[in-house]
């Protein structure tokens, strides 16, 4: 009772549990075997299951677009336009010749619930929760900041070495799973061109670096790039972005996600901070998540199409 | 379940140099307990952060006193939070 029976008659316009986002991602697999798999790179520290979606035409170890969101617990904006990308992928293959060329060229990976520990918690305890949620030994306050846990500028300024504070880096880089596991399957893989992390809310696209002032040697490309993306969305329903790298456009942030991509090779790497009405913050209301999703989509197509358009 | 009980976020505008370094120091402001949805940027940027109700008072003296210029972001956490645990109920039903 009460169950989506398929990815159609799911509610997009909905949060939904952990729980339910585990039933829609083998529900998608199930309706497109041949194009959309579900790869569990790893486990989080509770135990769950760290899902990754493979949508691809075929081909082997295929240049890739990765995409994450919900690496921070309590932006459940970012989870819920994970869903819906999800669908939009399987919904325009064949249809919107942009992400037709996209897919028969190279393959997309999709985590939805990036942080499932602190995803599930968020429900249950604390919907303000932002970490992972691994004790913190001789501390009472359990879990890490992910997105300032990563092998880049590790314990620079804009991160804290105190557990209790949101922005806590952990003991060591990669020392959270729902990290490392990233890092084992993006240096596995090899061919990742793109790779892309949301988060929500400040309405910024960011590229590297965060922990330096030192410019990306792509600067240039990847600044007129963020300024197409931006441009793309903003014409959707006039939400306004700003962008740059990360430290000159926020403030330092060590140990952040796309340095360490970018530092990999990843030329292509981009964060988002999805819409902010200005008077919810986390809490955007549901009846936000479709027109989010929506302007998000475009402006990633953006992001998408140049990566395949320009190899490297 | 923590309910959010008399939990306010205000918005605080940063409108010199030294009012943009106090909030960038706000995390450690650890007598307040405050939880910085969103950190301090530049200057005319909003700073947005979650108070809980034994610090509020005191907080925003500290505001008052050093000049800030804020404004009430959301009133009350828990009525939001209530609207969106039924919503996802009713949704799920």
């Amino acid at each position: 009772l009460g169950q989506p029976r398929n990815t159609d008659s799911f509610d997009y316009a909905n949060y939904h549990t952990l729980s339910e986002i585990y039933s829609f991602q083998d529900m998608l697999v199930a309706e497109n075997p041949d194009f959309v798999s579900k790869i569990v790179i790893g486990q989080s520290y509770e135990g769950r299951p760290l899902n990754v979606l493979k949508f691809s035409t075929g081909g082997s170890n295929r240049p890739a677009i990765w995409i994450d969101t919900g690496i921070h617990a309590r932006e459940w904006i970012t989870q819920a336009s994970g869903l819906w990308f999800a669908k939009k992928i399987v919904t325009d293959y064949g249809k919107d010749p942009a992400i037709t060329a996209i897919l028969n060229n190279m393959d997309i990976f999709l985590e939805i619930a990036t942080n499932p520990d602190g995803y599930y918690f968020t429900h249950v305890s604390n919907r303000m929760w932002r970490k992972t949620r691994k004790p913190n030994p001789g501390y009472s306050c359990p879990g890490v900041d992910p997105n300032r846990n990563w092998d880049a500028g590790f314990g620079l300024g804009g991160s804290s070495g105190y557990p209790c504070s949101e922005t806590y880096r952990g003991p060591s880089p990669h020392s959270e799973s729902e990290v490392r596991s990233i890092v084992e399957f993006v240096q596995s893989h090899g061919n990742i061109k793109a790779f892309i992390s949301i988060h929500a809310y400040s309405q910024m696209l960011l590229y590297p670096y965060g922990y330096t002032t030192a410019s990306a040697k792509d600067e240039a490309e990847l600044y007129a790039l963020a300024q197409k993306a931006v441009n793309s969305l903003t014409s959707m329903y006039g939400t306004r972005y700003t962008y740059g790298n990360i430290i000159d456009t926020i403030y330092q942030a060590s140990g952040g996600t796309v340095d360490w991509t970018y530092n990999q090779g990843i030329k292509y790497s981009y964060t988002y901070e999805l819409r902010d009405t200005g008077y919810y913050g986390f809490l955007l209301p549901p009846n936000q998540i479709i027109p989010t999703a929506q302007e998000t989509w475009s402006s990633l197509m953006v992001l998408m199409d140049h990566a395949y358009k320009n190899p490297y | 379940r923590e309910t959010f009980e008399g939990h306010q976020v205000l918005r605080i505008v940063p409108k010199n140099g030294v009012q943009l370094s106090l909030l960038r120091n706000l995390e450690e402001m650890m007598e307040f307990e405050l939880d910085v949805w969103k950190g301090a940027t530049r200057l005319s940027s909003p700073v947005d952060v979650r108070v809980p109700p034994h610090t509020m008072q005191a907080f925003k003296s500290f505001l008052e006193t050093n000049e800030f210029e804020y404004s009430i972001m959301i009133e009350d956490i828990k009525a939001i939070l209530d609207a969106e645990r039924k919503q996802m109920e009713f949704a799920a039903r």
